[in-house]
């Protein structure tokens, strides 16, 4: 991991002129208040601090100096069960994308498929949304000015008919990326729909994408999506706004899976695989 | 009796926590516990009343107050504005995906409802699908949409559509406009645009119930940017505690007019404070 991006970040740790338990003390303060700021669960935030603070107390440096070790502490609480990312094997995939209303599911379908073209990748997308006005249109738009394989159905509206058709027609490519209606925790039918829908397709992976500035709902709509469907990987987006993403990392938290991508914008090419320690740095600036 | 601070201090923390869980953003949260403190100190508790009544009804009156700074009424407000000019005219504005053009949908059924004549205008000229996605709300509700391609000038799309609501003597012109980040300053200069040529009488921002800190950092920067004169806060159906409605007042000044608690076009009430702030707290 990149220690030197973080050490510009926790520059107190790394100017402190002795680490001591005042230090860290203070240290935890500072760390707890960015956490809340960015909308980390606030639960998550105590239990990150508190062990924070007994692991830079207890534990001794051995190899590393120090300011290192309690940095890498930091590093570790803040991204525990998290890890660094996710690499998706180039081979028969398919992924299904899930999420609340207005997260950025359509456009970041057709950002992963074109990441994934520009790599080789034969992709192509299907408009599993047969609920939002002109959904269909939307995803076919996009996946034409992009040269994505498309597959949707403007009137049908039952989803997983048309996904499932849309498997078949699409058997030629490589990934097929599903895009899926808005829902929440509450909308029981969604919900029916959305477990029905991944147990007739059974997508490889299944992301939940969530809005980098959602606040504290988040853990609690992730674990529900996780008990429905079993989510593999977390994509934040609008990461180009001022948001820093906490809400979206407490769901990875809560259910200890990874962060897969980052959307920062509403241009195709405007995604990233996760980084992990600029992510934490942003948390912590 | 004199309160006791060590117990006080205990029952500040907890709110704390609450607020914070509820998504009031942090600046705001430790502002309110500040105003909190100084009109308890001093106070003294009736004997018999437990502490914790005694702040939280504080705490009640300090956050009614915050939703409570400007009262509106957008039934009272379309009625009053009607008198002295047609077609008026409501302009939407907010961050990427938060819910605008659904809220459009419902509004124009409300004023539908009230027996105006409305005119949608498609103010979103960039994102894929947006003038097709009022389309099909246009219809559905029996109403005109204004619209030029993709691609056209925001701008002209909206004085098309009041150029045409005026020669109709149609009464309410609602305007769509694109979603973007406050932190586009091209966007956002395009916006100051639209509002410049087009004088609104009701500039509404959208925001999502759903969002946390960051709500006070759009809210205000497009208030700093176009002055906003009241927000509709959406997807309270998806059952967050709230608070986003105090972070959002209390940055801008400017009420609370509607909450959105679905998809449907019937999913919009007016705000109420009271339940707001018991929801917070209960
Ligand atoms: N600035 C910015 N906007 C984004 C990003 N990702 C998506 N958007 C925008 O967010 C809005 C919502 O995106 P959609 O892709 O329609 O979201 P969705 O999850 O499919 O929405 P529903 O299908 O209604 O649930 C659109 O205006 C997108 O252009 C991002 O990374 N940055
Ligand atoms: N559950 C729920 N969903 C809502 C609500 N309001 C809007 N939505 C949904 O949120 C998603 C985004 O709504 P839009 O109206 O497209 O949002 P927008 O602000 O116009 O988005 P952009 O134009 O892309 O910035 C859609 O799936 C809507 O159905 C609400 O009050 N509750
Ligand atoms: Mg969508
Ligand atoms: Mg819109």
């Amino acid at each position: 991991m990149a220690l030197s991006s973080l050490k510009d970040v926790i520059r107190k740790i790394t100017r402190a002129s002795s680490i001591d338990k005042a230090f860290v003390e203070e240290m935890v303060r500072d760390i707890q208040r960015a956490l809340i700021r960015a909308d980390v669960n606030v639960r998550q935030v105590k239990e990150i601090s508190d062990t924070i603070k007994k692991r830079a107390l207890n534990e001794s440096p051995k190899s590393l100096n120090p300011r290192e070790h309690i940095i890498r502490i930091v590093y570790e609480e803040i991204l525990k069960g998290v890890g660094e990312g996710i690499e998706i094997p180039l081979k028969k995939t398919k992924i299904m994308l899930v999420g609340l209303q207005g997260s950025g599911k359509t456009t970041t379908a057709v950002k992963i498929a074109k990441y994934y073209k520009d790599r080789g990748v034969k992709t192509a997308v299907i408009a599993g949304d047969a609920y939002r006005p002109a959904a269909y249109h939307q995803l076919k738009q996009l996946a034409e000015r992009y040269g994505i394989g498309f597959y949707g159905e403007e009137n049908e509206r039952d989803a997983i008919k048309i996904v499932k058709k849309g498997v078949k027609e699409l058997k030629n490519y490589d990934m097929i990326i599903i895009d899926t209606a808005g829902r929440h925790a509450l909308e029981d039918e969604l919900i029916e729909e959305m477990k029905r829908m991944a147990n007739e397709i059974k997508p490889d992976y299944k992301f939940l994408v969530l809005d980098s500035a959602i606040g504290q709902l988040a853990s609690k709509q992730a674990e529900a999506f996780n008990s429905a469907i079993g989510i593999d990987g977390i994509i934040i987006t609008k990461f180009d706004g001022t948001a820093k993403g906490g809400g979206a990392l407490s769901a990875a938290r809560q259910i200890g899976i990874p962060i897969a991508f980052i959307g920062n914008g509403e241009k195709i090419e405007d995604i990233e695989k996760f980084d992990p320690a600029g992510f934490v740095s942003r948390l912590l600036g | 009796i004199i309160i006791d601070k060590k117990k006080l201090d205990g029952i500040l923390s907890e709110l704390e926590m609450i607020l914070l869980e509820s998504d009031v953003a942090f600046e705001v949260v430790e502002e309110i516990l500040e105003k909190l403190r100084e009109r308890l100190n001093g106070k003294r508790k009736k004997i018999g009343e437990k502490l914790s009544s005694l702040v939280i009804g504080e705490l009640k009156t300090i956050l009614l107050e915050i939703l409570g700074r400007e009262f509106f009424d957008f039934d009272e407000f379309i009625a009053e504005k009607i008198k002295e000019k047609k077609p008026v005219h409501i302009l939407f504005v907010g961050v990427n995906g938060t819910g605008k053009t659904t809220t459009i949908a419902k509004v124009a059924k409300r004023l539908l409802a009230n027996n105006y004549s409305v005119v949608i205008s498609a103010g979103d000229t960039f994102r894929a699908g947006a003038i097709e996605q009022l389309e099909v709300h246009a219809r559905n509700l029996g109403v005109r949409l204004i619209k030029h391609k993709l691609g056209a000038d925001p701008t002209a799309v909206i004085y098309d559509a009041l150029k045409h609501a005026k020669s109709r003597g149609i009464d309410v012109v609602l305007s769509d406009t694109a979603g973007r980040m406050h932190t586009k300053k091209n966007l956002i200069d395009q916006l100051e645009k639209i509002k410049r040529v087009t004088s609104p009488d009701l500039t509404i921002f959208v925001d999502e119930s759903i969002a946390g800190n960051d709500a006070i950092e759009r809210a205000r920067m497009f208030n700093e940017a176009i002055k906003i004169d009241g927000t509709i806060l959406t997807k309270m159906d998806a059952d967050p505690k709230g608070g986003t409605a105090i972070s959002i007042t209390y940055v801008t000044g400017k009420p609370i007019i509607f909450i959105g608690n679905g998809q449907g076009y019937d999913d919009l009430v007016k705000f109420d404070a009271k339940w707001l702030v018991e929801r917070l707290l209960d």
